[in-house]
């Protein structure tokens, strides 16, 4: 006989950590400096403040045969309303990101996935230490979670005077592999620098018996565009969605006024087009649908041509990062850089940016090497099933006079307000058609441009020959 | 400024079905199929039933691009008790597979995600008819998910006597694309049946504008021995988890006692040495050990040198069903199998069986092709983050006087008490490196084999030219 039983949310995902990417004692440290970076970045860049960020990794005496490691992320953003701050570090599932933008947190999940694996491994409570904007008082908070409860249990709290602090200081105490992740996380903070030239990040991690220190220094105070909030667009919509919207309007709401209020580029003539055509009524009101009318609309939402989303709210790296941050990191002899024109998926806009390195201090190798970003986040993992190595793999290079081994680096970034990736490790991008194709298209409008630089290297060459 | 909130957990996974296998209207109607198909098999095979199991797929009126089906899986399990069946349903994160032991199911998610797929899509509530084993009563239930408070909607329920009726029927209406998913439920299907000679499979699908039947009839009504629970191995112990059992258990209770009980394959003798050498007092009660202690006690629980697991609990294929289906399914010239013994990683164990099958009417391919299973389950999906793939990419199968384009398929299925599955779709495992290393090692032993095999053919063939 079987038995029954509701498993708690925080339960669920700490057996199942392995599928937020805390799979081993290597990848759990790597997971959970950069959990703590990305809510950092966010926390900064997104509200307009250039980022000084601070990562330090200690080692300490450990007791066991992994490392014991302190791990400290400071940035100096917006912090956390101290109401806020319990459930944000310690209660699964909330967050503020939960909403129709760019941004690098998505799941409302990261640090407490952090905080789990801390718990697990050393028992130790998080310390938070944040003064809000605009927020004279200073907030620190101990803190575990309730696992079974998915509660917080506030274990100190203090408030004091703000002695010009402004932002957040996250503590975790972690068992890991500090050696054989230590290249990884260092291979992901530069990445971020790269494409973060607006970003103060110091890096302090352990080497040997020692320390070492990693620092990017700003090159500019000009951040990009910040990405904004935008309505849901009628190909996103599904039965389910628009039933909780319904739920939540006033009923005797037009049909018109809900449509053009509610989706994004869907003006008055549109949408009176949109209803008449689906056989709605434009003055009916939201109380006279039925639950097989919302499925019928929600149906006819999704198949009429609707103009589709451009990149409103997004904020891609433009190409004068990208370039630069090719540059610095590869060095090459030549660089080719495109951005798409925004596309969508499902009623979500994405865009793609791409560039070709080629030659100069790039290594040859058997295939093109790829470096991938979403949302700025640097892709490290996983790049097996990621959709940028799906489509660099099935181009034929020799049309663009690329034989291997060869000297190809082949960077994609792509930025939307929601990223279909793969896991809850946020590793990959699934290869969803759409942006598939916005891939391929960079990535081959790059290739033609190295075919002309390649072409003309082997004109110069034959000439000199002569 | 930020707004902060908690997502439900059923909104959670509603939001981001695409990491639960709903990626696209072909892989939903892919996974919507084979997660009932799991669950009518771990109701049947589990319990000493030998599995009758039908698969009605019918094409209805469609009023969209998308085809409209019924999907409907019947089973002659051992049912659900009806007061378990509106959350089994409709309840997201409730199941009776959250035990340590060897099942097709493991998050209690999957039924949950195609009901709530079903929902979005055409807003038609599940259909569940169930008569549990010794109950003469038949219940009917019709149930949609409330997605914000998880919780199940009853919206008719009936009982009716028995007409020998046992075991449970769910029919579900979804929209997706037939087309596309057709060829791979069918191949989902027949693995699963080449697997299950014990079992009775029927199933019926759409084609053109008519239906084609697939029918599998038992060849054998002997089951292989259901997989047993197990007790928690010490390897697999963290300081949460360690937490968490003595809280539930009597707090005069003496460490000896806790640790032989809770724990397996840990006798009187080997806990008293681990406990002493440890630093703990046999006879200490768990009521004296505070939260430091208890995290010290995991780490020495998790680097003291324990028996390892074997396969207790355990139920591989068994080399007899793997070589009558690699014949039937492949139909090759030579076929080389192996079981490899017990082995764990973190505390669970896990058995790898391995087949190699060459020439006869296999293709040639320019890589060997593969066939994975786990826990029984054909995985058809995410093939290159599969450790599988990852251990046949990386043999130099030149050792074993294989040259390609080859006719060579390599079989491998992996049973566990925990399978390290890379997402919440099932679809391919991790490389954890105690299972990379078996089935590197089953391969190469067969491979080994085959090396014989095309050795013999050699010189058979130099003999003949003489
Ligand atoms: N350093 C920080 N500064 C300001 N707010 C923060 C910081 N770290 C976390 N937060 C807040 O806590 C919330 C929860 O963070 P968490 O990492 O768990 O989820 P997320 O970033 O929203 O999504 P994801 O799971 O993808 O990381 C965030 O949404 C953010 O509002
Ligand atoms: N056909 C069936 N016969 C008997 N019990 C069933 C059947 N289908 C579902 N159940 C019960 O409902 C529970 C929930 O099913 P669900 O598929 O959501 O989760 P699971 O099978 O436990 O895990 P997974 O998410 O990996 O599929 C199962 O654990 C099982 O107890
Ligand atoms: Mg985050
Ligand atoms: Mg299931």
């Amino acid at each position: 006989p079987e038995t029954f039983r509701a498993l708690g949310v925080a339960e669920f995902f700490y057996r199942n950590r392995a599928i937020a990417g805390f799979t081993n004692p290597t990848r759990s440290v790597y997971q959970t400096i950069r959990e703590l970076i990305e809510n950092a970045l966010d926390a900064t860049e997104m509200h307009g403040i250039p980022p000084d960020i601070r990562v330090i990794v200690k080692k300490l005496q450990s007791e066991s045969d992994f490392d014991l490691l302190e791990i400290t992320v400071e940035d100096n953003g917006i912090g956390i309303p101290p109401e806020h701050v319990p459930r944000a570090f310690c209660s699964v599932l909330y967050g503020s990101k939960y909403v129709n933008r760019q941004s690098r947190g998505v799941f409302g999940l990261g640090v407490k996935m952090a905080v789990l694996y801390s718990q697990l491994t050393t028992g130790r409570p998080v310390k938070v230490v944040t003064s809000p904007l605009g927020d004279p008082a200073v907030y620190e908070f101990e803190m575990t979670i309730d696992i079974k409860t998915n509660t917080p249990k506030v274990l100190k709290k203090s408030v004091s005077r703000s002695n010009n602090f402004q932002g957040t200081k996250v503590t975790l105490y972690i068992e890991g592999s500090w050696g054989s992740a230590k290249s990884r996380v260092v291979e992901y903070i530069k990445r971020t620098a790269i494409i973060a030239p607006y970003a103060n990040i110091y890096f302090r991690y352990p080497e040997d018996d020692s320390y070492r220190i990693l620092r990017f220094s700003r090159s500019t105070t000009e951040l990009p565009p910040a990405p904004r909030e935008v309505l849901p667009h009628p190909y996103g919509v599904d039965a389910e969605r628009l039933k909780s919207m319904i739920e939540h309007e006033e009923p005797n709401k037009t049909l018109l006024r809900f449509i053009t209020e509610h989706f994004a580029g869907v003006g008055r003539v549109t949408a009176a087009k949109f209803l008449r055509e689906s056989g709605f009524g434009v003055r009916r009101t939201l109380r006279t649908l039925k639950d097989k009318d919302i499925v019928r609309l929600a149906r006819a939402m999704k198949t009429w041509k609707w103009k589709r989303p451009g990149g409103e709210g997004l904020s891609p790296l433009g190409e004068e990062i990208l370039k630069l941050g090719i540059q610095e990191v590869l060095k090459p002899e030549f660089i080719a850089t495109t951005c798409r024109p925004p596309s969508s998926y499902e009623g979500y806009g994405f865009i793609v940016e791409c560039g070709l390195a080629w030659g100069g201090a790039i290594q040859p190798t058997q295939t093109p090497s790829i470096i991938r970003f979403a949302n700025r986040i640097p892709l490290l993992y996983d790049e097996n099933i990621d959709v940028t190595r799906k489509v660099v793999d099935k181009i034929d290079w020799s049309t663009y006079k690329v034989a291997f081994p060869a000297p190809l680096v082949v960077v994609t970034h792509v930025c939307s307000t929601k990223l279909p990736f793969h896991g809850l490790g946020k590793e990959a991008i699934a290869d969803i058609p759409e942006l598939e194709h916005e891939i391929e298209m960079a990535v081959r409008d790059c290739a033609r441009r190295l075919r002309e630089h390649l072409s003309k290297i082997e004109r110069e060459t034959r000439h000199i020959r002569r």
